[in-house]
């Protein structure tokens, strides 16, 4: 089940934080739980998908682009503050948040909660997820924090193997000549040697003809 | 013995290369191997 | 300052979930801050530097192992259940707790804490504290993410270009020793013309020696 905390205020109680939590199990559209509480008291209530999609119809809206906005408002950590406003009164225990765009503010939605008898269970419950939270985030990041180490290390070893295969290159590339130049030369100085020959041998007889 | 020096020193360069037989991969390679570190 | 809230359950009551949340400013053994929860009531207390280190002279321990055992006591999410061992007197507002070694427990500690009049703004708080943290966590391991991306990015990148140096060291080496082979046969059919020639010259010569 997902599970997000947020942190709101009440349009008729600004100063006053309370904590909003959003229990889903598939996705948001298909339904949720809410729970509030302001540390004291808490109300809890449910939003079915029927709920979810009639919303939607009646602000002619798509569900999707319903849902994302519910989730905007409700299940990150209340949003920018001047976007989305909420309410709530204890009295009708009728929960309720609007949408602020370009100083126009229109309704998003609205629950009716019921108050629980015993708010201190679903405190502590919310206080534990909120520790399940914190314990899985961190073993995240101890896992990414290793990744990170592995990753840089790989990193460390390509980049090292890199570099000496450039260098071998350059050195393949001068060793390789120089071999050639050697066997080369050795084959140059044997057609001068067989040139000296051959004029040696050819000009005895250039002056026997001579004589001739 | 010398003939057989004398021979080889007609036939093949110092490094082993042959002056008259066409070389290829794997014969250059060998003589290429078998130099020692050039200078 | 850093905080760490834990889950615990006293002895006396061990089916009931507590909630204790230690906060201090440089470093745990230089006094820290007490508050306990059971999501209805709540109790601070203070342990100052001073009275750290007499406990820890009590028990004729080393401050640095007394703090470090108040660290996985306290601030490690409660420990393992069997390991260490809590109470709390809700008449007399003592809290206690000891560690328990192969079947023999002994006191590590014990603190008097008050009763807060508005456990509500406590309870509030040590939620609010829980959400930083889990916001934090969450920041943190965003950002090790977007590195682990760039890690792999340049991994990927430097893996590239050392399988491409290989390749054009390859390709490198076959090419020289084509060009080689090449200029060296050159030289061979140039060598085994001369031989021929001189062969010719030399063959009536020796003729004209066999005559005389």
């Amino acid at each position: 089940m997902e599970r997000k905390v947020s942190r709101i205020c009440f349009a008729s109680e600004p100063d006053i934080i309370h904590f909003l939590q959003i229990a889903w199990e598939r996705t948001l559209g298909s339904g949720f739980l809410i729970t509030l509480t302001d540390g004291q008291s808490a109300w809890t209530g449910t939003v079915s998908e029927s709920e979810i999609s009639q919303e939607a119809d009646d602000m002619a809206m798509e569900k999707e682009k319903y849902v994302d906005e519910l989730r905007k408002a409700l299940a990150s950590g209340g949003g920018p503050a001047d976007v989305y406003k909420f309410d709530f009164s204890k009295e009708s225990c009728h929960f309720s948040f609007e949408k602020t765009l370009k100083d126009v503010s229109f309704r998003l939605g609205s629950f009716n909660l019921e108050k629980i008898e015993s708010p201190a269970e679903v405190i502590k419950k919310l206080i534990c997820d909120c520790l399940d939270t914190i314990a899985e985030n961190q073993a995240k990041n101890e896992h990414l924090q290793k990744e990170n180490e592995r990753l840089l290390r790989d990193w460390n070893d390509v980049q090292g193997r890199f570099e000496k295969c450039v260098s071998a290159k350059e050195a393949l590339e001068t060793d390789l000549y120089k071999r050639f130049i050697l066997v080369l030369n050795e084959k140059k100085a044997k057609i001068r040697s067989l040139h000296k020959l051959l004029n040696e041998v050819q000009e005895p007889e250039r002056n026997i003809g001579h004589e001739r | 013995c010398p003939s057989t020096r004398q021979h080889f020193a007609r036939e093949y360069d110092c490094y082993g290369d042959s002056y008259f037989t066409d070389t290829d991969l794997n014969q250059l390679k060998e003589v290429f191997s078998a130099m020692k570190n050039p200078g």
